[in-house]
């Protein structure tokens, strides 16, 4: 389903240059359940960003499923990143002034997605997640926790075949966690793609395959 | 040093009132070094926000080194928050448009210290959380790890001798967060009272006390 080849991440910051990805490949096959393990600031959410084409390399390929990614114009990323990839931001970025009901409703409007429908399907996966009675909140007023369950509801709920989520579980107690966790096996036993971010090793160990990076490389993978 | 008295915290979301924090009395003594755990939702930065005089209670009586907090006025409690109190906020809350370098000065500039010595004790700081190479990165430059230990330095610099932070290890590696851990555990060695809030388990066993809240009660302290 998607695949780097040879891939650099060059960020330029006034005069210098900072290399975040360093010539990466990696394959991720349909249905797989990956991990991305590292240090703090070894380059894990610039893979995932490019992974979900959120941003795109300084050399090498992307090629996901099938198609070079740099050939694809804009219109078709945004239906690409739209209808088949959802991804849960290290830092959520939920909209502040509208609900979590709002903000889980979201990516239905952009795919068009009547309001009956779409309200009733954003509902329920913020019940799935536990936080039905908060629909009415607007971020600033949710726990740290909510607000990344919300985030996660808010990259489910198109029913996406590529998951990307970038620590997801980082603001949960344990009870909370696993209970993500455990919709995350779900998911993968339904044939989703999952690729997770963590540093916490009992979340790791449910991913049949885990990645390490450092500095940029990837060092192993097993 | 601090003293919550049949504290709430009734947050009012149109017309529903939502209970955060429900007749919570706690005595936090110089040098003491605490812990605060409890579910997603269950009132924990809330109370963090309310002992640092960020927010007020709805009602109960709070006292910070013996004198009512309520009858301070808003220049007596910018001065407590500025030079008495270290916050690290669970979603950081970095400025986005200046380096780490100035966010991390920004507290030495309210309180008056001269341009030198601001840019040297800032400069220190971020190196002791082994950041200095990343001193002219802006927040959007920065890993999510690097930025909380940012929020971090920022928290620090000014010597606080009342330290409270929001899961201050929630986006760090084992690593990073054990580099961060050593050094809340020398604060505490030099005297510094620290309140922290985490639901890592490894983490709060560091603590001297741990204290349990569950929708917004403190149901046991040990
Ligand atoms: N401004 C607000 N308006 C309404 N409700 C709020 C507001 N801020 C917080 N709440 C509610 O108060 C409760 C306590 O929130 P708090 O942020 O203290 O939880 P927490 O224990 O820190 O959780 P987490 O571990 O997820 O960070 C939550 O149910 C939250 O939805
Ligand atoms: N826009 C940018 N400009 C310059 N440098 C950047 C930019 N974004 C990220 N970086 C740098 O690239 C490196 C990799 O960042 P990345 O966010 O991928 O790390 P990470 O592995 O996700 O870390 P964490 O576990 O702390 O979230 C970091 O050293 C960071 O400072
Ligand atoms: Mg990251
Ligand atoms: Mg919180």
């Amino acid at each position: 389903i998607a695949h780097l080849e040879e891939v650099w991440k060059i960020y330029r910051l006034g005069t210098i240059d900072v290399p975040a990805v360093r010539g990466v490949s990696l394959k991720v096959n349909e249905g797989d359940y990956l991990v991305i393990v590292g240090p703090s600031g070894s380059g894990k959410s610039t893979l995932m960003h490019l992974l979900g084409c959120l941003d795109t390399p300084t050399s090498g390929n992307y090629w996901l499923r099938g198609e070079r990614v740099a050939d694809l114009n804009d219109s078709e990323l945004a239906e690409i990143r739209n209808r088949r990839i959802g991804f849960v931001f290290q830092q959520f970025n939920l909209l502040a002034p509208i609900s979590a009901l709002r903000n889980v409703e979201l990516p239905l409007v952009y795919a068009g997605v009547p309001r009956p429908e779409r309200k009733e399907r954003a509902e329920a996966m913020l019940a799935r997640l536990g936080l039905e009675k908060w629909a009415q909140h607007k971020p600033a007023e949710l726990s740290g926790g909510q607000q990344q369950r919300v985030a996660i509801a808010r990259a489910l709920v198109t029913n996406p075949d590529f998951v990307l989520a970038d620590e997801p579980t980082g603001n949960l107690d344990s009870v909370a966690s696993s209970e993500v966790m455990d919709l995350f096996d779900e998911l993968s036993r339904d044939g989703k793609t999952i690729v997770l971010i963590t540093h916490e090793m009992d979340i790791a160990r449910r991913a049949h395959l885990i990645v390490r990076v450092r500095d940029g490389l990837l060092v192993d993978a097993s």
